[in-house]
């Protein structure tokens, strides 16, 4: 469902080249539990994005569930990733002025054609799952780093989308809520057949994942793939 | 250094009353290594926060370094804070327009009266300590998540405070750079006496604690105290 193919990114700083990936080449089955691990800086959000068409490459191609991605320009690298792929961010991206309901709400508004009960069904599944029902109405100014991590992850899950993209999604959780995210995604690919990429540095998280790759220095290294 | 005494927090949110902290009474010995864990949303980061005078009490009293801080106003427990404590926040805080350098010397400019020459030697020495010397120019949207952590955990130390706050310092940190952190921190506490107390998930940060106090739905469990 990925394919990577000396994938590179490189930020121009100033005029100082950055090689924040180098030639990456990898592929994912779909119903994939897959992580990248590797020291910080060492290029694991880079590739996710490219992955998320959050931004493009420099070299390489990618094939995104079928589709070439490679040449994506923002609009349509936009559009691609809210038809087919959940993400959660590093830094939790929420909007600060909806609520926690209204954040997990908003893919669905953009994708599915669904009356407003059908949503608010599919938006309090979600709380749920995550334990957060009863913050629904709450702005994300009011809630815990846990609680914002928790909002994140049930948005990227809310449309059912066959791939998800999750950047350490667990970094801000304590163990037994970590435990439930992880048995939650785990469910969802042995249900739903979602493939699940993340990049983390928690043992509970590679402990889970099925396959594992890792980076260091913008590249990946030749052993990946086993877990 | 720090004492507590039903230290009470209740957050009104329009009309409904969120009591994100209850009756907490605790000592914590200058020169200690402390934690507070427990679930996302029992109180952790609310608790440091009072503790650092960036929110007041609803009840309770709480002294820090001596001082009775129950009382102080916004304004004056900003300058508490940038004269005795240095605080590494959850989500980083660090200022955008400012590069990494700049991000950890400003509590210098606010509180030491040192030449140019003087600040530069101390950022560049904080920088090496959390690996960041290559990364000084850099802006916060230009780092990764670990980078940015460390860059506040670097801004929390630059000036020597005696007492430093640290909510999940580790989060986006790998194994190697985590345990670098906390050996860092520990000689901080070994050479200088200065506190240290964690608000935190990982359990690396718990097993160098010597102190650990569990929060619950805003209350410290009755067993706190031993590690
Ligand atoms: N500004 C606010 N207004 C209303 N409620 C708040 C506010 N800040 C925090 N809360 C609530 O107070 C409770 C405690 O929050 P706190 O941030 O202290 O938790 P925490 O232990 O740090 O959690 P985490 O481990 O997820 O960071 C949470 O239920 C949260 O929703
Ligand atoms: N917009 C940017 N401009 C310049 N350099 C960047 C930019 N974004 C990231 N970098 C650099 O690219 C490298 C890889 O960053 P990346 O965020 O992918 O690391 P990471 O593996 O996710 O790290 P962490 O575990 O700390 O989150 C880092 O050295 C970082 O400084
Ligand atoms: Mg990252
Ligand atoms: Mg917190």
């Amino acid at each position: 469902v990925v394919s990577a193919r000396e994938l590179t990114k490189i930020y121009d700083t100033e005029g100082v080249p950055v090689p924040a990936l180098s030639d990456a080449s990898f592929d994912i089955e779909s119903g994939s539990f897959a992580a990248f691990v590797g020291p910080s800086g060492s290029g694991k959000s880079t590739l996710l994005n490219l992955v998320g068409c959050l931004d493009r490459p420099t070299k390489g191609q990618l094939t995104v569930v079928g589709e070439d991605v490679t040449g994506l320009g923002r609009d349509d690298g936009a559009r691609f990733r809210g038809q087919h792929i959940g993400f959660i961010f590093q830094d939790f991206n929420l909007i600060p002025v909806l609520s926690a309901f209204e954040n997990v709400e908003y893919p669905l508004l953009m994708l599915r054609d669904w009356s407003a009960k059908r949503r608010r069904a599919r938006v309090e599944e979600l709380l749920k799952a995550v334990e957060l029902e009863s913050f629904a109405d709450k702005r994300p100014s009011q809630l815990s780093g846990g609680q914002k991590q928790r909002v994140a992850i049930a948005r990227a899950l809310v449309t059912g989308a066959k791939l998800v993209l999750a950047d350490e999604p667990t970094a801000n959780l304590d163990r037994e809520t970590a435990l439930r995210v992880i048995r939650l995604m785990k469910k969802m690919r042995d249900d739903l057949g979602t493939t699940f990429i993340f990049s983390t540095h928690d043992p509970k998280v590679m402990d889970a994942a099925e396959l594992i790759f890792t980076l260091e220095d913008g590249k990946l290294k030749e052993d990946g793939g086993a877990a």
